[in-house]
């Protein structure tokens, strides 16, 4: 493991501790998309169904358990906690996330490494989880307003993921035959999705002001 | 996974 990959595992580990602290401090989700927690939470189930049949190391299977049990526990806040779940920006939470998941599951059927069950659902997880921020992006756009701590959420994610790109640059160089077109071609497109995000967010940083979207 | 395989990541 190098350390580009590390960082990045650990910024989305971080992004994900920060979300869980927004909701048990401020016992709010408001500007939080359920629906791209869901997607997460899909996608890490359809990902990590070899947690049990293959073993990689002692990290990646206490990662594992860690990113589906987190994830999990937002979206079971989200839904069933009686104070959380009144902060929901339902109406602004519109996207339809269910054409996402059938783009992905298509999409996986189609381009895929092995037609085996696990490798399409490898497939169909990695082309989620490029989209699966859509939701959230969306609903910060409408909101205009972004809250300190879903601001510092977006922007780890983002972190994590530019991270992973120079892991599979420095991995592309350092080992023999690594190249998997899909993850990384998936992983640029969901990076640029980061992209405009990221521009108000230094924009902010640099003028010291509270981040706003433009409408 | 095989030597090389994105497979070993998270």
């Amino acid at each position: 493991m190098n350390i580009f990959r590390f960082a990045g595992d650990m910024t989305h580990l971080i992004s994900i501790l920060v979300l869980l602290l927004k909701i048990y401090a401020t016992k709010s989700c408001s500007g939080i998309s359920r629906k791209t927690q869901e997607l997460y939470a899909l996608v890490f189930l359809a990902r990590y169904v070899d947690i049990f049949t293959e073993f990689i190391s002692v990290y990646n299977t206490i990662m594992k358990i860690v990113f589906i049990a987190s994830t999990l526990a937002i979206v079971w806040c989200m839904r069933g906690h009686r104070v959380v779940r009144r902060s929901y920006d339902k109406e602004l939470d519109t996207f339809r996330h269910y054409f996402l998941i059938a783009a992905s599951l298509v999409l996986a059927l189609l381009v895929h490494e092995k037609f085996t069950f696990q490798e399409i659902l490898w497939a169909f997880s990695i082309y989620l989880e490029a989209v699966a921020i859509l939701p959230q992006l969306v609903l910060l756009q409408r909101s205009g307003n972004v809250d300190n701590l879903t601001g510092q959420y977006v922007f780890f994610l983002g972190a994590y993921r530019g991270l992973y790109i120079l892991n599979w640059i420095y991995r592309y160089f350092t080992e023999p035959h690594f190249s998997r077109w899909i993850a990384c071609v998936s992983g640029l497109v969901q990076t640029a999705l980061y992209a405009d995000f990221f521009y108000y967010y230094f924009l902010s940083w640099k003028n010291n002001a509270k981040l706003k979207l433009p409408a | 996974p095989p030597k090389g395989s994105i497979h070993d990541e998270l």
